[in-house]
């Protein structure tokens, strides 16, 4: 069963199953299992999100520093609630306006082409 | 616990008496770094043979006092990062990141203490230690020699070794040449 | 001596710096 990675995540980050909890600045956690070819898809339910706070959430090689968000280096690829932007080494991008929040399930998909 | 099961009666005494006298090292740091408030007195800002400007003692100091807190914001590393990045790109000048520990930094760059105006020398008079305190880490800048009046306080800065180097100007005869 | 950097704020102990939500990021459209 995919959970959050006991040990491949931020030592700040509160996470125990598949359920994670963060505090403060943006820090990282990554799931107990990758890929690296194929097309994969995965949810999250996004159950609490208090006042002022954002979450981002995306795909991450194992290189991406966890003591920043997903998105901030060319090994990661972020969605970002507020305003739903994407972010790839710290550059974001209008993607999908309005963004998202609590009581949303966000879904992210990955397509890794077989042959190449 | 499991370990101390292995450990011979007399370790385990040595053991609880190093912890007592590290508990007394941190209690005691604890009172004098609350003293140290007190006692900014004794040291003056004013312009550096060194560099720029400096701190100066203004009266002598014996050896192992506590001198000043180097005071600032407490980052994340990665925060320092960018930050010293940005201060490089406006030419804010040498930074003043002091690094406690592999996660965090105190950057005294726009907010801070008088401690930030020390300067670095190769064969300096103080030295820097990171306190740790109710659980928070903290700098103090101690005596390592008897400091006469009206010397300059200076302290290896230890900056990480670089490519790109900035010239040491501490005028030690031991100068290592760089500060990085 | 905050002449001598400017728009210095002088502290009395350390301040923990609250990070901001785009705190990592180079852009943000």
């Amino acid at each position: 069963t995919v959970i959050v990675s006991p040990n491949d995540r931020a030592y700040q980050l509160h996470a125990s199953g598949q359920k994670i909890t963060g505090f403060e600045g943006y820090a990282m956690a990554r799931a107990s299992h990758g890929v690296s070819k194929g097309t994969w898809y995965f949810e999250v339910n996004f159950d609490d999100q208090p006042e002022e706070s954002h979450i981002r959430i995306g795909w991450s090689q194992t290189h991406a520093a966890l003591q920043a968000c997903v998105g901030y280096s060319k090994f990661s690829y972020g969605w970002r609630s507020k305003h739903g932007t994407k972010f790839h080494e710290a550059k974001g991008k209008k993607y999908h306006f309005g963004g998202f929040k609590q009581g949303d399930t966000l879904g992210c998909l990955i397509h890794l082409p077989v042959d190449k | 616990a499991m370990r101390h099961q292995h450990l011979a009666n007399k370790d385990m005494r040595l053991l609880q008496r190093r912890l007592l006298t590290s508990l007394g090292d941190a209690s005691n740091d604890f009172f004098k770094i609350n003293q140290l408030k007190f006692r900014k007195k004794m040291i003056k800002f004013a312009r550096s043979r060194i560099h720029g400007w400096g701190l100066y003692a203004m009266e002598t100091i014996a050896q192992d006092e506590m001198i000043v807190e180097y005071i600032g914001q407490t980052i994340r590393s990665l925060v320092a990062d960018e930050r010293e990045k940005a201060y490089e790109r406006r030419g804010i000048g040498s930074s003043y990141l002091f690094r406690i520990d592999e996660n965090s930094v105190i950057d005294a760059t726009k907010r801070g203490n008088f401690a930030r105006f020390i300067n670095h020398s190769c064969q300096p008079n103080c030295y820097a230690k990171v306190l740790t305190i109710e659980g928070e880490k903290r700098i103090v800048i101690y005596s390592r020699s008897v400091i006469n009046k009206g010397e300059e306080i200076t302290y290896d800065y230890k900056f990480p070794i670089e490519d790109d180097k900035i010239d040491c100007l501490c005028g030690a005869k031991a100068c290592r040449g760089y500060l990085n | 001596w905050s002449a001598f950097a400017p728009e210095f704020q002088e502290l009395e102990e350390n301040e923990k710096y609250v990070e901001k939500e785009g705190e990592f990021d180079m852009e943000d459209e």
